[in-house]
């Protein structure tokens, strides 16, 4: 179940339509400071449920573009991830499908809304779709900026949460 | 459950104990439990790198207690293992031969595993199959455009 | 008293709203208090990176906060200069523009401050006018050496 | 009031007597990871008086060489500071000093012992030499390892406090 491409219009820096394709299995991302590329990891985690509140800002404004010196803010945000499943890993109904495609979407002093292959869906048929793929709340495949320095922090008791959540 | 814990506690502690040789060119790490009860106890990581005495992450150097971290992220990864894994900037504070034990591991386990690293890093760039590049040529606004190593260099993103 | 930290606040604030843009060459940042009451108020650092929006240090990206925290720690450090001033891998986040205008300014400083500055980064190391090479060939034991840029590279100093 | 040489002793992995000399205003230090630089910054600060507990490790014995693969455990640690002062800016009786050395040396299960110009003293007598000079207890002259992330952290409240104790 590869990650085919990330798409995002509106999403904080990336305020144009921007695909990100993934064909290879060793990708690096680059750019200056600033430039957005740790803006594609929130995208991600967006996407996929996480609260506005996990990720930088705390509210879901600060996830639409809100402005430049040359340009105006943006009424919306949009993320979009296809999933390559022609060996047929996700599951239930979407088994059948060769590709998944997840997408949320929020309007300026609206609600998030989730699509499904481009039907609306709830919040949680998209957490229920990737169950069982290691992707998830718990899971470790998103390892964001400053995550490290917190582990080593950790203290023994909260070391031993992250194990039992993380199984 | 006490069974469940130790379960986890010895799937983590073997992948933990695999993983931190690769990194390091040798050594050792491995979990410990701090308490009596299973149901309670926290656990901590102990470590003995190539040449040195065994002693608690704490005291390791900056780079050496992120490696050490890497292995056990790796170790929880591997718990339940997803197709994909994004890592922003984890080879931030690792030296040259660390970086590329790093990427040793990455190269290997990308058999299996879809790696996209944020990096500023040159040695993380050349094991990349393919680079993204995001610049801001129009101030605050992103955009994509695919590099290659020189070009990366170019635009600054090494640091 | 109230007088007293109105006064550290001015002074600090007057220090970071220069140092700031030197170090990003441009933008502006400032601190704001978080109270209304100079007794009780908390401290906040707002800024606006060269063509971008005002905002809080928290919105920034990992390597924008750095160097911002670096504008606001040589502006507690002009309250009462020290002679010298010893800095462990502060550069690490950086990008190469970065860090060149990190460098840029202390260069500038050193003339009236003397820098030590622990770095894996290749431009650091080229302002530096001495380099001092930690290796550790017996393992456990530190030992020093002097070294040219070439030879910091040859030992896999730099990341 | 440069700071011309440090020379430590069997302090943390500096097992052997090491002089760094400093004659340059734009030092770099380098090396590999875990050879040892930020020990140097560590023995920094203990000799100008901070307990044990602030550096990495939790006791005096962890500034002691413990030994490796190839030696045995050091039985003592001293690090000595030696200060340029042909300026006379540092005051007090020590003005008419050209050099001001500052040296802390404990052994195993022994208290720490302090010596100015190789005079035994208290370690007040260390910090009221450097009143005055911008080094001691709150001073930002000593910028360690990962200050600069727990700085970005620091809620505003705990930012007031540092700014106080800064002047
Ligand atoms: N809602 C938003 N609208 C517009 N711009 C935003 C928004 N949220 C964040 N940004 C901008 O995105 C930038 C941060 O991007 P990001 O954290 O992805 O940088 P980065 O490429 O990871 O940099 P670094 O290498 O320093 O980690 C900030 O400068 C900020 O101005
Ligand atoms: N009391 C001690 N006796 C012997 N060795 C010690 C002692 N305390 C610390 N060390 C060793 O010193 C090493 C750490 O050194 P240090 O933190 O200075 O590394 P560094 O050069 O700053 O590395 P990095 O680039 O990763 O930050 C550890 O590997 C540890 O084994
Ligand atoms: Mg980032
Ligand atoms: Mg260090």
């Amino acid at each position: 179940m590869r990650l085919n491409c990330v798409k995002l219009s509106g999403f904080k820096s990336f305020v144009d339509p921007t695909t990100f394709s993934f064909p290879s299995s060793m990708v690096g991302v680059v750019g200056p400071n600033g430039c957005g590329k740790s803006n594609i990891i929130d995208a991600v985690r967006w996407v996929m449920g996480e609260s506005s509140r996990h990720l930088r800002g705390n509210t879901m404004e600060d996830v639409i573009f809100n402005g430049s010196s040359t340009r105006s803010p943006a009424g919306q945000a949009s993320v979009e991830l296809v999933f390559d499943n022609s060996q047929g890993r996700l599951g239930g109904e979407y088994a059948a499908y060769t590709e998944i495609s997840v997408r949320r979407q929020v309007v300026r002093d609206g609600q998030s809304k989730y699509f499904l292959n481009g039907v609306q869906c709830r919040r949680k048929d998209i957490v229920s779709v990737f169950l069982g793929t290691g992707l998830g709340p718990n899971s470790y495949a998103i390892i964001e900026q400053g995550m490290i320095s917190r582990l080593i922090d950790t203290k023994p008791d909260e070391l031993r949460v992250y194990l039992e959540e993380a199984a | 459950t006490k069974d469940r814990f130790k379960n986890i506690f010895d799937r983590v502690n073997q992948r933990l104990q695999e993983m931190f040789p690769r990194l390091f060119g040798g050594g050792k790490a491995f979990l410990v439990m701090t308490g009596d009860d299973l149901l309670t106890t926290g656990i901590s990581i102990m470590a003995r790198l190539p040449g040195k005495r065994l002693s608690s992450i704490h005291l390791m150097s900056g780079g050496e207690k992120a490696l050490t971290a890497v292995a056990l992220v790796f170790s929880l990864f591997e718990l339940n293992p997803a197709p994909f894994c994004l890592l922003d900037e984890v080879d931030a504070p690792l030296d040259d031969a660390n970086v590329t034990r790093y990427c040793e591991l990455l190269k290997e386990m990308s058999e299996r595993v879809q790696f996209i690293s944020i990096t500023h890093n040159k040695n993380t760039m050349e094991y990349a199959n393919q680079l993204l590049g995001i610049t801001m040529s129009e101030p605050g606004v992103s955009r994509m455009v695919s590099v290659d190593i020189d070009e990366a260099v170019e635009m600054q993103a090494v640091s």
